[in-house]
């Protein structure tokens, strides 16, 4: 493993986007793991549309909440084409879903993989290098009140509540951890990311981690 | 924002730096360590900051074997 690496550095992550009152947490980390295994690819770096996700994933509660996998599953099962964000821009509240022609383009994905990684991570930083982003779920209880720096303490695994982005990991200092970009805007954390100690599960980080294939 | 609303959400906003002060206590001894503070969560209490925000449900998923070969899982 290299002792850092960053997918931003590669130009293939999009920006920090802001979920305001809605609860669409996991279409953002979905969305965005799909938008940066596209450009991995060496297509486009472009934002998809989340609300696409949020009204039209039927195995999930829109803005009510939902899961990363339920939304892969549905993805995969349906081979449902992500279009454009600006096709299908978001709305801060669940709607009906909108149908596209078949003819219509779009990013369809091809699989996906979900795992535990807990006890695992240096495992799943390799599949973090060779697969993109990860899509992950946390217990941000405390992230409410985050500004920066390394968060190590103050949450739980086994309590996970809210999906975010891995987009790479940092080990040259004392403290490694995960860069981990979030859907709360870019004035939350640093720019919108969160960092998260690597190696002890923090936040049950490693607990439920999911890979797509585009 | 009637004055009951406005005396709720100094309510939440006192309770805010109560909770800052005692997350930092554990920054102290490390530089790294995150710091918490003042944002645009600093107005709601934590249980309504869990209902608008925390609403992702995990699933229960197969430990990870490194024999696994990844995109062989969950193929169509």
């Amino acid at each position: 493993l290299p002792i850092r690496f960053d997918w931003r550095d590669k130009n293939v992550v999009t920006k920090v986007r802001n979920q305001q009152m809605c609860g669409g947490c996991w279409a953002f980390s979905v969305v965005g793991g799909i938008e940066s295994a596209y450009a991995i690819k060496g297509e486009s770096l472009e934002d998809l549309s989340v609300q696409q996700v949020i009204d039209c994933s039927y195995n999930n509660f829109g803005c009510s909440g939902g899961s990363t996998v339920n939304a892969l599953n549905w993805l995969n099962k349906t081979q449902v084409r992500l279009v454009r964000d600006s096709e299908y821009s978001f709305k801060a509240q669940t709607g009906l879903c909108h149908y596209f022609s078949g003819s219509h383009a779009g990013v369809s994905i091809k699989g996906y993989s979900s795992y535990d990684f807990s006890d695992k991570e240096d495992e799943m930083a390799k599949v973090l290098l060779a697969y993109g982003p990860l899509a992950v779920i946390v217990d941000a209880i405390s992230w409410q009140d985050y500004l920066g720096g390394i968060i190590q303490h103050h949450c739980s695994s086994g309590e996970a509540n809210h999906a975010v982005l891995i987009t790479g990991f940092d080990k040259t200092g004392n403290t490694p951890y995960w860069i981990v970009r979030n859907s709360w805007g870019t004035s939350w954390g640093v720019d919108g990311y969160a960092f998260v100690k690597m190696g002890a599960n923090i936040c049950g980080i490693a607990d439920s981690v999911s890979a797509v294939f585009v | 924002d009637s004055p009951e609303r406005s005396e709720k959400r100094s309510a939440a906003f006192r309770e805010s730096l109560k909770r800052h002060r005692y997350l930092n206590s554990f920054s102290s001894r490390a530089n790294t360590s995150a710091i918490y503070g003042i944002n645009q969560f600093s107005h709601l209490f934590p249980e309504e900051f869990r209902a608008i925000y925390l609403r992702s449900k995990p699933s229960q998923l197969p430990l990870y074997h490194k024999e696994l070969k990844m995109p062989a899982t969950h193929m169509p």
